[in-house]
């Protein structure tokens, strides 16, 4: 079972069409395995990025670099998803 | 808690075997109400169940609603969960949805990518797309909701077997759409298509595949905005209406195009919760408040769809 140790969901309210641009080409980079819960798409809707803990500082460093804020929406996803599965296993007994 | 007869807990989530057995033990309760159609099989040979609701006569005009085609997007399986539950338990009792069904069917397909959503469960939690095996390529699957002959292969999906958004080698290659397909085409009586997703508050309508207006926007624009006024006057979860073009991007092959393309008018896609910080991991006790406000909008859609008939 694959396990999301140390990723990171991290969420931008983007403000402008030049954050756009270069969100989509964030989308674009293969080596960070970067997955996009919420696409770059308009300035009216959040971007959420679940980023594998192995890019965390790439990504932060790229953000920063391009004057991008950012939240940390989930600090540690497997977290969560191990309160969900303990959730869901105390349901079926 | 909000328990059916067999104790079935709506506010939770449930693995593929649960849910198959929570239908029959809603058919089993409702046998002059409900039936479960097999529809065909998956890529993993997994039955695909879609729960007709009929009061009688033979292809009737007829409502679709799919849940879980990305299966990850775990909010949409339990609300349709919950939904069917919901109209079974209002018929004869509710006088707009008891109506509706003297005229019309519903016909509801709660786990539309069945070993997508296994495979959340087993292996996977994020994972979006089919199982199938893409010839010359490591990487599985393809994104369902990019493989349907609209627009097909056009801009909004990757031709790349290992993108979340690759829409496959070719229209209606994944057995899970060609099954639906199959279905609606066989029937040919549907006056309204509706595809359940999560996340991010969205209710839309076509095209995605490209900007321009359908010749029935105006309509569809409207049936939206009133939808969604019910759906926020419960909660105040507050809602996008738009074409899946202008209000989230481009995105070829899509359900609702394929089905507003085949004449089926009242097409609709829905992007439920999260309206906080839990995205795709939405906790289990949103369940039932999403659940319950997007049945406000639904039976809207459904309503007028009853009243304007075509």
């Amino acid at each position: 079972e694959k396990v999301f140790i140390g990723d990171q969901v991290i969420r931008i309210n983007v403000e402008s069409e030049e954050q756009i641009q270069l969100l989509q080409a964030l989308e674009r980079e293969q080596d960070w395995e970067l997955d996009f819960w919420l696409h770059p798409v308009s300035t009216e809707l959040p971007v959420d990025i679940r980023v594998p803990y192995s890019s965390l500082s790439a990504v932060k460093d790229y953000l920063s670099a391009h004057n991008i804020p950012f939240s940390v929406m989930i600090n540690n996803l497997q977290e969560l998803l191990d309160e969900e599965k303990s959730e869901m296993e105390e349901n079926q007994m | 808690r909000e328990r059916g007869t067999g104790g079935f807990n709506f506010g939770a989530y449930h693995p593929l075997e649960t849910i198959y057995s929570w239908m029959d033990t809603l058919v089993a309760e409702h046998p002059n109400l409900i039936t479960k159609v097999e529809i065909g099989r998956s890529y993993e040979n997994r039955p695909m169940f879609v729960l007709k609701f009929s009061t009688g006569g033979n292809k009737r005009p007829a409502i679709w609603i799919d849940t879980g085609i990305h299966s990850r997007e775990w909010v949409s399986q339990a609300t349709g969960v919950w939904t069917a539950n919901k109209i079974a338990a209002d018929y004869g009792t509710d006088a707009s949805l008891t109506s509706l069904l003297k005229t019309m069917d519903i016909y509801m397909l709660i786990l539309a990518n069945p070993d997508g959503y296994v495979y959340t469960h087993t292996s996977d939690r994020m994972w979006r797309k089919t199982r199938s095996r893409n010839p010359g390529s490591m990487c599985r699957g393809v994104d369902p909701n990019r493989n349907w002959d609209a627009g097909f292969s056009g801009p909004g999906a990757s031709n790349k077997p290992c993108s979340d958004s690759y829409h496959g080698p070719s229209a209606h290659s994944e057995v899970e759409v060609k099954n639906v397909v199959n279905l609606i085409k066989s029937h040919g009586n549907f006056k309204s298509f509706i595809s359940v997703h999560a996340y991010s508050q969205l209710l839309m309508y076509p095209y995605g595949y490209n900007c321009r207006d359908v010749s029935h926007q105006r309509e569809l624009d409207s049936i939206g905005r009133a939808a969604v006024q019910k759906l926020t006057s419960l909660y105040g979860t507050r809602y996008k209406v738009g074409s899946i073009c202008k209000i989230i991007y481009q995105a070829s092959g899509g359900s609702i195009d394929w089905s507003y393309n085949l004449g089926i008018k009242y097409s609709f896609a829905f992007e439920l919760r999260d309206t906080g910080r839990y995205g795709f991991i939405l906790p289990a006790n949103q369940i039932i408040p999403t659940a319950s406000e997007t049945w406000l909008a639904l039976k809207h859609i459904m309503e007028y769809v009853r009243d304007h008939p075509y």
